[in-house]
């Protein structure tokens, strides 16, 4: 076959928000990571009340810490995912999908078997 | 379900209860017309009082109504300020406050065969949504709900689930012509 000299990648991110859409690169992203960029995932879990608003935005780091792991595990939780701990592919999915901006925490749950 | 801290709900001692809604004269979105937002908008207050004894009733006071409801963009003085498109649709407040915001800049729709966008977010959706919190239930795990916090695009998800349908009678009881059985036929139903 031939191949052009040059190749665009077109990659079609509109259906995701600006500030979420590069979530993606934190796929597979487990205790002890560090991946540059992870302070804006906690400001998300931040903002939706899976990390304690104590801790200053600026402060955050880009390691995937034991505080962040459980947070992970929160959210995992909350949204009826696997429970896993890392940040897989379904966990990411659903970070980056279009949201309520109430928090998911500031609720008192109630679980009923059917 | 879950519920906000305390457990707050609106608490009129007549009952059925009736809460009026009102629509912003100012922040509106332009391109779907106000009948049909008011039509969608009716529907999902519907779809509550069908299962709670609680009416709700449009009125054109904006500001001595309960439920106000308007399109905002950015920072709207809430300390809630929205994202731009997608990211955040919506959010709206606890018994007994009312406010209930919808995010201006996305592409919202009330009838996804007009609307071709990709990032088109159904209105009825979120509002049907929405109203759960201004009742007062939180978001809930259970992914097919009503109150699960998520909705992809081009996605209506519009009908109350078991989940949602026993949260809200928890806080305000049943309405009379409620039947549970129907509720559960129509899930089976869709399961199948």
């Amino acid at each position: 076959s031939i191949l052009p000299d040059k190749v665009t990648v077109i990659t079609n991110n509109s259906t995701h928000n600006a500030t979420w859409h590069d979530f993606t690169r934190f796929i597979d992203a487990e205790m002890g990571s560090h991946v540059i960029g992870m302070s804006e995932l906690k400001k998300y879990f931040t903002r939706f009340g899976y990390l304690p608003m104590t801790i200053s935005d600026s402060n955050f780091t880009d390691n995937f810490d034991t505080q962040f792991k459980s947070a992970v595990t929160l959210y995992q939780t909350k949204l009826g995912l696997p429970v896993t701990g890392k940040l897989d592919s379904d966990t990411i999915t659903t970070i980056m999908s279009p949201r309520c901006g109430v928090s998911d925490t500031a609720h008192k749950i109630h679980v009923t078997k059917h | 379900y879950s519920y906000f801290y305390g457990k707050p709900r609106w608490s009129r001692r007549m009952s059925p209860m009736t809460l009026t809604y009102a629509f912003s004269s100012t922040d509106m979105i332009d391109y779907i017309s106000l009948s049909d937002i008011k039509l969608v908008l009716k529907r999902a207050f519907s779809r509550w009082s069908s299962v709670i004894p609680v009416n709700f009733k449009e009125t054109d006071k904006y500001e001595s109504a309960d439920i106000r409801i308007g399109f905002y963009h950015g920072d709207h003085g809430d300390g809630e300020a929205f994202d731009g498109a997608l990211g955040v649709l919506a959010h709206s407040f606890s018994p007994e406050n009312g406010r209930f915001h919808l995010d201006a800049a996305e592409t919202w729709a009330v009838d996804f065969e007009t609307v071709k966008s990709r990032a088109a977010i159904d209105l009825e959706s979120v509002a049907t949504h929405e109203i759960g919190h201004i009742l007062g239930l939180g978001h809930t795990s259970v992914k097919e709900a009503v109150m699960y916090p998520s909705l992809s695009p081009r996605t209506k998800k519009v009908d109350l689930k078991i989940d949602d349908v026993e949260g809200v009678q928890a806080l305000y009881g049943s309405n009379p012509n409620f039947k549970f059985s129907s509720l559960l036929e129509s899930e089976n139903s869709s399961n199948d």
